[in-house]
């Protein structure tokens, strides 16, 4: 065995036409999977400026992407998650698959002129998602 | 007065369209608690007619409360975790002057009474009051030739709903100007606790000042910030805690609590522990 041994040894490891990159891409962090993205608007957009005065800018950033089917080591996801997947996959494609969501907020400060002319500096809770999960 | 010429044009507005003034649905002042209600940053986003008409605020105020949103959150808006105060809402309410009794001879340093009425429809039945200032300023910055003390005295009077009609006892606020001064603050909490938590939608009170430099005598006519017309009439600030569903409750770390009343340690702290001992060796 030692022609065969020694002559594996002498072949490339990996194809010429192979890229890491792209093999990370592929199989450690598909395309697209659930994931937090940024949306920035400005009240002014909204014609909301008249009324609040601060933040000027406001990110709520949302959840959007496939969800891999194990999800559970990823977005510590219930394993529900992975039986809808399988029923999804398996069973009864008009079963959803599971939906890339928020998992955690953080709150946002606004200050606000009222309609009697008062001014207002009030907390929200839940207004900016900070992490996605699938459920 | 301003506010309550809105208030009445806005409620006059929402009689004849009663979806027109969706602000009312938010904070029901009946106290019931329709948590599912959107808060008011969204109630608009599902009113698709153009804004309300509100009233223009007071510039300083308004200066005073960009201020402090500086001081309590970051540009994102989100509020800053080294806060070390329970509240999540501050109201400021600019006075609607009733009227000002100047007398003949004006005295420099020593200011007319000011009858105040304060509209206090914004505070919901969800929000609690944890402090109240009156926070006095001037119309142009200017500064004192020396410090100068003064004494505020305040009069509020009884809320229209309650069968009493004198007013009460007056209270007495005595502070300093020092050279370069913006904002005076007067804490009113106390006064204004059971008003506020017997949900009372207006507060009337009276006003007035008097005036000594360094000298102990009435500030001369040259010491320029003494005459009436330089000082703005008071707004009033409310710290609140609204409790309702939408509002951000903040977690406070034990560590960063500076107040122990707020600061409940499962273990006594080192006076509490030695007063322990003590009571425990007295009753030996």
């Amino acid at each position: 065995g030692q022609e065969i041994v020694s002559s594996e040894l002498k072949k490339p490891l990996v194809p010429p036409s192979f890229n890491l990159s792209e093999y990370f891409k592929r199989f450690l962090f598909p395309q697209n999977e659930c994931e937090l993205h940024d949306f920035r608007l400005s009240f002014s957009q909204l014609k909301w400026d008249n009324w609040i005065v601060a933040p000027h800018r406001y990110n709520p950033r949302y959840c959007k992407g496939d969800c891999p089917r194990a999800v559970g080591h990823r977005y510590g996801s219930p394993v529900h998650t992975m039986v809808q997947n399988i029923i999804y996959e398996k069973l009864d494609s008009s079963v959803p698959r599971p939906s890339c969501v928020p998992a955690k907020y953080s709150p946002l400060s606004v200050l606000t002129i009222e309609p009697d002319g008062s001014i207002a500096y009030k907390e929200y809770e839940d207004m900016i998602a900070t992490k996605c999960t699938c459920r | 007065c301003q506010a309550s010429r809105g208030e009445a044009q806005i409620a006059a507005s929402a009689e004849l369209e009663p979806e027109a003034e969706p602000w009312s649905l938010l904070h029901p002042l009946d106290g019931r608690d329709r948590s599912g209600l959107l808060p008011p940053l969204f109630k608009i986003l599902s009113d698709e007619r153009e804004g309300i008409p509100r009233l223009q605020p007071d510039t300083r105020a308004l200066r005073y409360m960009k201020r402090l949103y500086k001081a309590y959150a970051t540009k994102e808006g989100i509020p800053k975790s080294n806060r070390s105060h329970l509240y999540n809402t501050v109201r400021l309410f600019t006075s609607c002057v009733q009227h000002k009794q100047v007398p003949v001879d004006q005295v420099p340093g020593i200011f007319p009474s000011l009858d105040l009425l304060f509209n206090l429809d914004r505070v919901s039945v969800l929000e609690h009051l944890l402090k109240s200032i009156l926070l006095y300023t001037f119309k142009d910055s200017i500064s004192f030739p020396s410090a100068v003390k003064c004494e505020c005295d305040l009069v509020i009077k009884e809320p229209k709903s309650s069968s009493e009609a004198f007013p009460r006892a007056p209270n007495s606020f005595t502070f300093e100007f020092r050279k370069k001064h913006k904002w005076i603050e007067l804490d009113v909490t106390t006064l204004l606790q059971p008003l506020v938590a017997s949900n009372e939608r207006s507060i009337h009170m009276s006003v007035n000042f008097t005036c000594v430099n360094d000298q102990l005598q009435p500030p001369s006519a040259q010491e320029s910030p003494f005459n009436m017309s330089l000082l703005v009439p008071p707004s009033l600030l409310l710290y609140l805690n609204d409790t309702s569903a939408q509002a951000y409750h903040y977690k406070r770390r034990p560590s960063q609590s500076p107040d122990h009343k707020a600061h409940l340690s499962p273990y006594p702290t080192g006076q509490e522990a030695a007063q322990g001992r003590r009571s425990l060796r007295h009753r030996r």
